[in-house]
C-alpha cells in the first residue's frame, strides 16, 4: 500500500464521516441528493460482496464494512429520519439513466463474464457517475452549504489520488487495471468544474453559488 | 489472468 492509496481511503472516509455528521448534527439533509446516496450504498453493496468469498486484510475487510455501513445509514437518515427536511423537489435527476447504460456497460466491458465481476464492474462504472444527481441539485438550486461543498471536495481528492496511487503500481509494481482506471479518470473529471469553484470560492470564505 | 481478479483496492 502507498502513501496516495492510504491517503485516497482517507479522504473518502472523511468524506462519509462529513456527510453522515452535518445531517446529524444540523438535523437536516437539506441540499443532499438522497439519490447519489442510494447510488453510492448501491455501489458499496455490490463492489464488497468479495467480503464473503476472499479475506484480504484487516484492513481492507474493516473499511469496506464501515464504508457500507455508513452508506446505508446515510441512506437511512435521508430517506427515514429525517424525510422531512429532505429537498426531494430538487433532486429530481433521472437515476435510471445512469443506471441502465452502467448496467449494459458492465455486461459488455468486464474482466470476466461471472456474477461477481460483473456486479463488481457494475459497482465501478455506477461510482464513477454517482455524483450527478448531487451536481444536478447544486446546478439547480445554483448554490450549497459549505459544509457539503467539503464532503463533495474530499470525495473528488480520493479518486484523484486513487489515480495517482495506479501511476504507482504500474511502475512499481507493473499493475493495472483498466477498467477502474478509465472509470476512475471519468469520475475525477466530473469533479474538476466544481474543485475550481471550491478553491476560487470556498477556499476563500464564499459560499458556492452559481451565477444564475 | 486470475491474478487480475484479485481486488485489493477499495
Amino acid at each position: 500500500m502507498n502513501i496516495f492509496r492510504l491517503a485516497g481511503d482517507v479522504s473518502h472516509l472523511v468524506a462519509i464521516i462529513i456527510l453522515l455528521l452535518k445531517i446529524w448534527k444540523t438535523r437536516s439533509c437539506a441540499g443532499i441528493s438522497g439519490k447519489s446516496q442510494i447510488l453510492f450504498a448501491s455501489v458499496f453493496v455490490t463492489r464488497y460482496l468479495d467480503l464473503f468469498t476472499i479475506f484480504i486484510s484487516l484492513y481492507n475487510s474493516s473499511m469496506k464494512i464501515i464504508y457500507i455501513s455508513c452508506s446505508i445509514a446515510t441512506v437511512y437518515l435521508v430517506y427515514f429520519k429525517f424525510k422531512a427536511t429532505y429537498d426531494g423537489n430538487h433532486d429530481t435527476f433521472r437515476v435510471e439513466f445512469l443506471v441502465v447504460p452502467v448496467g449494459g456497460l458492465s455486461f459488455l466491458v468486464n474482466h470476466d463474464f461471472s456474477p461477481m465481476e460483473i456486479l463488481w464492474t457494475f459497482s465501478i462504472y455506477l461510482e464513477s457517475v454517482a455524483i450527478l444527481p448531487q451536481l444536478f441539485m447544486i446546478s439547480k438550486t445554483g448554490e450549497a452549504e459549505t459544509i457539503t461543498t467539503h464532503y463533495l471536495f474530499f470525495l473528488g481528492l480520493y479518486r484523484g489520488l486513487y489515480l495517482i496511487n495506479w501511476i504507482w503500481r504500474y511502475y512499481f509494481e507493473g499493475f493495472f487495471d483498466l477498467i477502474a482506471i478509465v472509470a476512475g479518470l471519468v469520475q475525477t473529471v466530473l469533479y474538476c468544474d466544481f474543485f475550481y469553484l471550491y478553491v476560487t470560492k470556498v477556499l476563500k470564505g464564499k459560499k458556492l453559488s452559481l451565477p444564475a | 489472468d486470475n491474478e487480475q481478479l484479485v481486488k485489493d483496492e477499495l
